[in-house]
């Protein structure tokens, strides 16, 4: 059962995850341990990158209008740059002592730090990535909100203006974030969701034709074809909103504890 | 993403440096 919940999250992490349990490991088994070799230039290179990641963090945040990225974003980076500090403080203590006990414990503390805060980071960046998603979704419920007002063939050609792209992004989006996420029943629920709003899209509009048909002809059937259409775009409505619930659980035991 | 493309730098260096300790250990087991 995979931990991180996307595959380009499990990329990054998972192999200094396994490293880092295994340093865990290691270390319990070497007691009190050999001599810890000079470890400068590595965590040298560590607090580079930690800079880095710093400093294209804030511009995340600073170029972001997601106001909860903006809220926690701060910490995850704030969590990074402390493992650094702890990585740095160990080194220091293993050059003056390359037995030192607490200076392994920090070493382990810091891995183990630079591995959640970015963790953490990584889930405000890709949480913040599902609501530009979810937003795309809640575009198509505000279209499909105003199907039961349209009652000419100019209203219902604009409807169709309005709501094609609409749809068309978030399918490309729902469609790209199930094939990027690593549990297979989410990944299923979206597409199976997306497949029933793509097949239900023209039989709305066909209900929705079909209704301004009556209604111009002055024909019998009106509240039926009425009812038909409601039901259809209640029906999108509900696969949309399965979409939007799945996209926003990002672990498994949310799903009913599987 | 710049983001990522960082992140996934950070953790490489992170790598690097676990497995320098990892390697001293290691010849004592």
């Amino acid at each position: 059962m995979p931990v991180f919940h996307t595959k380009i999250i499990e990329s990054i992490l998972e192999p200094v995850a396994q490293q880092v349990s295994r340093l865990v490991i290691l270390h319990e088994e070497a007691e009190d341990g050999n001599a810890m070799p000079d470890l400068a230039r590595p965590v040298q290179a560590v607090s580079l990158a930690v800079n880095n990641l710093v400093k294209v963090g804030h511009e995340t945040i600073e170029s972001s209008d997601d106001a909860i990225l903006r809220h926690d974003m701060p910490g995850a980076l704030h969590r990074v740059e402390t493992a650094a500090t702890l990585l740095q403080q160990a080194s220091d203590m293993l050059r003056a002592d390359p037995y030192s006990g607490p200076a392994r414990k920090k070493l382990i503390e810091g891995s183990r730090g630079i591995l959640q805060g970015t963790s953490a980071l990584l889930l405000c960046f890709d949480e913040s990535e599902v609501r530009k998603i979810v937003k795309e979704c809640k575009k198509v419920l505000d279209y499909l909100g105003v199907a039961e007002v349209i009652d000419t063939m100019e209203d219902l050609v604009q409807f169709l203006r309005d709501i094609s792209p609409a749809l068309s992004r978030a399918a490309r989006e729902v469609a790209a974030r199930a094939s990027e996420l690593t549990h297979p029943p989410h990944a299923e629920i979206l597409t199976q969701c997306l497949e029933s709003v793509k097949q239900l899209a023209p039989v709305l509009i066909c209900s929705m034709k079909i209704y301004i048909h009556i209604l111009t002809e002055g024909g019998k059937g009106m509240e039926e074809a009425a009812e038909n259409r409601n039901y259809l775009a209640q029906r999108m409505a509900d696969e949309i909103h399965e979409i939007i619930r799945v996209l926003q659980l990002t672990s498994y035991v949310e799903d009913g504890g599987e | 993403e710049m983001i990522l493309e960082a992140a996934k730098s950070i953790i490489a260096a992170t790598s690097a440096l676990v497995r320098a300790a990892s390697a001293a250990q290691r010849e004592l087991i």
